[in-house]
């Protein structure tokens, strides 16, 4: 769960992976 | 800025590697630094507390791989805006160093750590919020009059000294505009995004301001509306809904109601500019930034990092 929040926390820029 | 920054996007990796040489310290980091403690990882690097050999002074440092950057242009405009501005409420920036692969970033050390860790674990004040939302409207503005946009503000990206300082760091996405000149690159974290980066229309200054909103529901819930949904579904909320819900609402004041109102108006022209907010009436309520340090203290406690 916490690496879960933590990847929600990242930046992103352009199209992440999950689009 | 915005000059270099085009031609930063127009240049190869090569050519980039030649301009960080051209800017970096050519001291070997390995050697000047030793490294003391990992603070917490990020999407554009490590960074950790270390010891400058040179003058026995601790300093963070940000350690970016630059094998694993798609756009290495944004570390050249960082490293730009970082050496090209100095204010009281941006993390100071000390030095570079290029060590093979790697970019090495020394910064000036904040020792009470991210925003993030105060509002996940502990209760704040109105008054508290409205001195932090003071402190981080004074680097925005100030970023703003420079012709310069964060897109990343969240409360991961404010630090806090132990005596209540409040700085805003991370300026690896900024973005330099000239006037009104408006962006459509979806830039930021999810969560934190205004409507229109999210539907890709184009935007300006002004998202900073609808981060900050978010930022204060943050400092209100301990974290930001959607947090239990997927990234995707989040920014879906945010393009459907617009103005998030605020829960509790009817319990914070009317000025801190009106601030967050003009915060997070999805109609941008709506929306507050940072100057604007610095003279609103609900930051005259702020109390002195040393209340912040029981509420350093107790969150380091609480996540063992005292």
């Amino acid at each position: 769960a916490h690496s879960t929040l933590r990847r929600k926390r990242y930046t992103v820029v352009g199209n992440p992976y999950w689009m | 800025l915005r000059k270099k920054e085009m031609m930063n996007a127009m240049m190869s990796d090569e050519e980039i590697y030649e301009e960080l040489r051209r800017i970096c310290n050519p001291d070997d980091p390995h050697v000047r630094f030793e490294r003391v403690k990992q603070l917490g990882a990020g999407a554009s690097g490590v960074v950790f507390i270390a010891i400058d050999s040179k003058d026995g002074s601790r300093v963070a440092i940000k350690d970016i791989d630059l094998t694993k950057q798609s756009k290495k242009d944004l570390i050249l405009n960082e490293i730009n805006v970082l050496k090209g501005f100095n204010h009281k409420n941006l993390v100071n920036f000390l030095d570079a160093f290029l060590s093979y692969d790697h970019l090495w970033v020394a910064m000036e050390l904040l020792d009470g750590g991210s925003l993030t860790d105060v509002v996940t674990e502990v209760v704040m004040k109105e008054g508290q919020i409205a001195a932090v939302c003071r402190e981080t409207l004074l680097a925005i503005a100030f970023l703003h009059s420079k012709g310069t946009i964060h897109r990343d503000i969240k409360s991961d990206n404010v630090l806090l000294g132990m005596d209540g300082t409040v700085k805003v760091t991370d300026f690896g996405f900024c973005a330099n505009i000239v006037g009104d000149e408006k962006r459509q690159t979806m830039v930021g974290t999810p969560y934190w995004m205004a409507p229109e980066v999210v539907t890709r229309k184009q935007y300006g200054k002004k998202v900073d301001v609808w981060s900050l909103g978010i930022m204060a529901i943050e400092m209100i819930e301990g974290e930001p509306p959607y947090m239990k949904e997927t990234p995707l579904r989040a920014l879906y909320l945010i393009a459907a809904v617009g103005r998030p819900k605020i829960p509790r609402w009817e319990n914070l004041s009317p000025d801190f109601q009106d601030f967050l109102d003009k915060c997070l108006q999805v109609d941008v022209d709506m929306r507050a500019t940072a100057d604007e907010l610095l003279a609103h009436p609900f930051l005259k309520c702020a109390m002195e930034l040393r209340t912040l340090t029981p509420l350093i203290k107790a969150a380091q406690k609480i996540l063992h990092k005292s």
